[in-house]
Parts: C-alpha cells; structure tokens; sequence
C-alpha cells in the first residue's frame, strides 16, 4: 500500500479544507517553529485511529478541534481523512483504493468511515492492525520516543519490540 | 508467541548490529535478554559502545550518541516488519551534520518501499529530500501546506527561507 | 521569606512578559501563584500566548514554542539575579533560524555583563560567537580542546567541518 | 567575579591535562556528536560541588573518573580546577584570584582545595551560595531543565525562583 493524500478541516491549527499529498521516496516538511508541522502528524496518527490523547499533546480528545485564534471563532468538528492506494492487497480490503476517514463534534460524538460507508473504530484500527502501520507501530517516531526508547523503564521497548513481532 | 517473540529479537539483533556499524561506523551493539527462559516478561537491555570507547551504561553516552543509538534500534525493527510508511519528527535535531548524513543514507536505500515524511529545521536532509513541503501560518493561528519543490526542481534556499516572516 | 519570595516572582513577572515579546514579538504571558496567599507552596503556574493564537495549555504549544518559553522563563528569572557566567548546552536545538537570531540577540545584550558559554551545533550561533572553541576525538575516547576562533577572525565554515572527521 | 580557565585530568572523556580558557562574551562550544562538550559542562558543574549524580549523567560519583578506552587503561583519579577573577569582590573571600579544585580517587577519597588549601566541600559551595553561580543555579541550562521548568510537576520550576530570591 502506499498513502496517497492526507485531507483535514477544523483539525488542531487547520480550520480551512488542507491537502498534503504524499509522493513516493522522501518528503520533508520545513516551517517556521509552531506553524502546525507536528499538527500533520498529530492528525496521521489520529486517523489511523490514535485514541491516546497524551500522544496527539492534550488530555481531552475535543482539543484537536480547531479552538480558534483571537479573530476565529472555534469550529464545531475536526475531521481527517487519508486515501491509500491499496492496488497490491497489502490491507486486508477489497478495495483497491481507500479512503479512512474520522470526524469528532465538540457534542463528543465521533464518526468513523471507510470509503464514505459508516463504520466503528474497531475496523480503522483492525485494518491497519497487521500491517506495521497501526497508530501504535514504530511508522511514527518523535524526539520523545527516542528517550524512551532507550530509558531504564522497560515497557516502550518492549512494546516496540512486540509490534515488530 | 513465545518462539515468534524469540525470533523477532533474534532478527531485530542483526539487523541492530548491522545498523549500528553503518551508523557509528564501528563499535559493538547489541540487544541482551535480561532472562533468556523468559522472553515474553524479561528486560529487554540494550548495548551501545561507540568505536573505541567503553561506556559503562547507556546513561553516560552524549545526546548525540543516544538519538543515534534510539534510531538504530528503530530502524531495526523496521526492517524486521517493514511499514509502507515512516513519518519522523525532527529526530535529527541532535545529530552532527556528519550523523546527518549517514542517518540519510540508510533513509534512501529503506525509501525505494517506503514513504519518508521527515519533519526538520536541518538543511542537509531538506536538501536530501525528493519532495519539500513547507507549512505556514500568515494568518496568526491558521496552518497552510505548501509545496515548496517536488523532485528536485528548481527551488533554492530562498524559498525555504520565505517560509519564515 | 514570605514577602521576598513574592518580590521575586513579580520582577521575574515583568521581565517574563518582557523577555517573551522579544522573543515572540507578540502575544501574552504571565506567572500566576494558584494560591495567592501561600506563595512559598502554592503551584506556580506559567501562561504562554504566541500572538494570535489562543492555547489553551503549555503541553499544547509547539516543540519550538515550548523552548522559546522556557527560554524567556530562565532569561527572566537571570534577570532578577544575574549569573557571572551562563552555560547552555544545545538549547537551540528545537529552534527555527529566524528564532535562533532573536534568542541570541538577547545572549548578546546580557553578555555584557555575562561570560556566555553556548555548546552548540548551530552554524548561526557558532557564527555569533565572539569566541569559538572545538572539542576533537582523534584517539577513540580521549577528548582534545581545540582553539578554533578568537574575536571572530579569519576562520571560515571550514575550519569547523575539520573538526568532524 | 569572572571565570578565567578551567583545568581537567581524569575527568570523564578527559584523560590528558586539558585547559578551557574563558573568554568575556560569547563563546561557542563545538564539535562531533560524543567528543566531550558536555562532559566538559560536567566538570564545572561538579567542580562547583555538584553532589547530584543524576545530573552528571551517572549513577555512582565514581563514574567520573576516566574509565578507560579499548587501547587505554582507566585512570586512578579525576581532577577538575577553575580558575577565578575575583577582583570585583563579588565572592565572599579575601583572594582577588582563586583557584578551586576537586579531586575524586577511586578509592572513594575526594579531596576540596581552595588556592591549593584542603578545604570541605562546604567551603567550595559557601563559596558560590550567593553569587548565583551554585552548582544548583539557572547559571547551566541544558535541554532536560528546558522541558522540567514546564513540565506539571512543580518542583523543578519552583526550584529555579527560590534560587533567584
Ligand atoms: N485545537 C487547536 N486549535 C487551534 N490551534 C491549535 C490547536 N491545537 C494546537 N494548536 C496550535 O498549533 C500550534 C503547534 O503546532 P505544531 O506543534 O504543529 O508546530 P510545529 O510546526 O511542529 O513547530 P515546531 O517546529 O516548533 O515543532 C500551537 O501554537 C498551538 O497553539
Ligand atoms: N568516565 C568516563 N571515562 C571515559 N569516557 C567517558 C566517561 N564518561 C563519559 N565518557 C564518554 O564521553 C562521551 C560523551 O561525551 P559528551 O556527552 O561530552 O559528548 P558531546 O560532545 O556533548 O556530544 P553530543 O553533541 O552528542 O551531545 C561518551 O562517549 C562517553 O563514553
Ligand atoms: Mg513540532
Ligand atoms: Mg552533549
């Protein structure tokens, strides 16, 4: 499989329609510090189905709704969606091209949808499960992960070493 | 489960030593069971000595050393199961720019299959990248992906640093 | 101790406030005592507001945005009672460059009256530097310090990459 | 008062006499990932009286002392002396220069000598207690102390304004 683009709206720091598209080989994003380069993967991992709040930096899932700026008013719904060419049947789907998407209103209720057909996280996070890229493998690493990768305390190793298992 | 995670640390051991000399071009690593008959409880302690030194414990080792160390072992266990993608976020932000370099050569040989998203404030790997993304915020609050160059074409520092207001 | 303790959280207060609009150019900070009337145990509590954005917490500031606020915390708190001397050690890391030349625009002006010791692997802060001392290996293990550049004359970019073997 | 040279024998990655002068202004420390930057603010910290092993990066006091490479033997005894212009008067003795030294001998001994008189380890953080350069001051900032002076838990930050009152 390879992921093709990364679509958000009222997501953290992005309230307009944003696209990133991913191309094949290395892509590095550049910015200014906190332009909203964390932000992208914030929403990556949370698509995939992230229900860890201390990994996207806050406690209450609603704060990855875009809270406004001082002339914004703050948006009701973030939302997220990731399209995959999934051609060589890497993901255990029929489809041939998918599209995972993930909504949150500020009420607290949540909509998942695989290829705009309503379904439950449980069948976000199974469809990546096996596949090295679940919201929890080592396909997403940041500065803090490598301190603890490393650290006396034993159980982030020994995670990362189950998933590669 | 017992004999798959026994088999996984085995890979992931190789493949750590292997990293580890084309990461610190020399030196001796390695990843010991702290209680061989129970591999699914055990520490897992990891070895990390640098060409010519002795470090007594991973604790004494420079921060440099540490990120390089943390992204050995990563990319080990990457290769053990490899994901389609690999998102990091400024994890070269403590490395020498001759680290740098090394850790970019492993990137490219692992981005024939997989897809880098490199988050980073360092000019080499911007430059090492086939596709540059920059994000900015004119407006106060409000993130924008913009493509800065795709595949090598044209674009200079400049651009990189027009991102920066 | 009551009172003296209370003097210097409001000075550091105002140099806070000072040191983050050179630092931010905009927005808001403060130092709040959560409980007023017991300073010498009350929860010091620090508000960070880059311009035109509304956190809601520090945990959900940037990387970078997070440094630069611990940043103006410690250059207010020297401040109030300046150090003969001050060593950083790569505080500049998390920093982008338009940053990195605020922060030592302040470096500068305190430097005065401050003997500054900055280990760094910015080029824009070795170019600062009124002196510039290398620290080598040759022999595995055994560090050498190494005059680079005294009162900023005639070393070069290249003189530095020796340093890196 | 302002710090003139700092010596160190046996100090970590520091087996052969080396001197660091110090100069008015900026000065910038450089150098390949592990070749002893740190170690060498390892030495003014422990020099000072530092007794925190922790931020020595150590478990045992010990561990400062060199320990040897693949080709070198360890060494019997680790000693550190900085060199002091007090003309100012700024600490409280009657020297106009001082030079403070600690030796630490594998055999536990360590040994506290102010303008080469045996003194206590007290004798040496009297010395500093006031001038805000203690080995426990804001006068040495490192990446950890960057996020603790954030982080929730209280202590590191209410530590850092006691010091400055
Ligand atoms: N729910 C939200 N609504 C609006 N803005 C938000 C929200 N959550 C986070 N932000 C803003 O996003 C910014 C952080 O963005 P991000 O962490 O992506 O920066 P960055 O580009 O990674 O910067 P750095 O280079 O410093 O790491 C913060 O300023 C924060 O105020
Ligand atoms: N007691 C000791 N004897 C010998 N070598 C030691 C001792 N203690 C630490 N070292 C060595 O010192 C090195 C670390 O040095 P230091 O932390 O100063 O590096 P650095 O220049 O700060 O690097 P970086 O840029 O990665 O932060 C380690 O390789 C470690 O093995
Ligand atoms: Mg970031
Ligand atoms: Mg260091």
């Amino acid at each position: 499989m390879y992921l093709k683009n990364l679509e958000l709206v009222g997501f953290k720091s992005f309230p307009e329609k944003s696209q990133f598209l991913f191309n094949k080989g290395i892509t590095s994003i550049v910015g200014p510090n906190g332009c909203g380069k964390s932000n992208l993967l914030d929403a990556l991992r949370w698509v995939l189905g992230e229900q860890r709040t201390s990994l996207l930096r806050g406690t209450k899932m609603e704060e990855v709704i875009f809270a406004g700026t001082r002339t914004l008013k703050p948006l009701g719904m973030a939302e997220v969606s990731l399209n995959i060419d999934n051609k060589d049947g890497s993901l255990p789907s029929q489809y041939g091209e998918l599209t995972v998407s993930r909504r949150l209103y500020r009420s607290g209720e949540s909509e998942y949808l695989i290829n705009k057909v309503p379904c439950r996280l449980k069948d976000i996070t199974d469809l990546f499960a096996d596949s090295g890229v679940g919201a929890h493998a080592y396909a997403i690493i940041q500065q803090e992960m490598v301190d603890a990768i490393l650290s006396d305390k034993n159980e982030e190793r020994r995670f990362l070493f189950e998933e590669a298992a | 489960a017992k004999a798959m995670f026994l088999e996984t640390i085995n890979k992931a051991r190789d493949n750590f030593k292997q990293m580890y000399q084309e990461l610190f071009t020399g030196g001796e690593a390695d990843i010991i069971l702290e209680d061989e008959s129970d591999p699914l409880e055990s520490r897992i302690e990891i070895v990390s000595r640098p060409r010519g030194k002795k470090p007594l414990t991973i604790t004494q080792l420079s921060g440099g050393e540490r990120a390089l160390t943390a992204i050995s072992l990563l990319f080990a266990l990457y290769m053990v199961k490899p994901s389609p993608f690999c998102f990091l976020d400024e994890i070269d932000a403590p490395l020498d720019d001759v680290n740098v370099g090394r850790f970019l050569k492993i990137v490219r040989t692992f981005a024939r299959q997989t897809q880098f998203v490199i988050i980073t404030h360092n000019k080499i790997t911007m430059e090492a990248a086939d596709t540059l993304y920059g994000v900015t915020m004119e407006e106060p609050g409000v993130s924008k992906v913009v493509a800065v160059r795709f595949k090598k074409e044209a674009e200079t520092d400049d651009t990189i640093l027009d991102l920066h207001y």
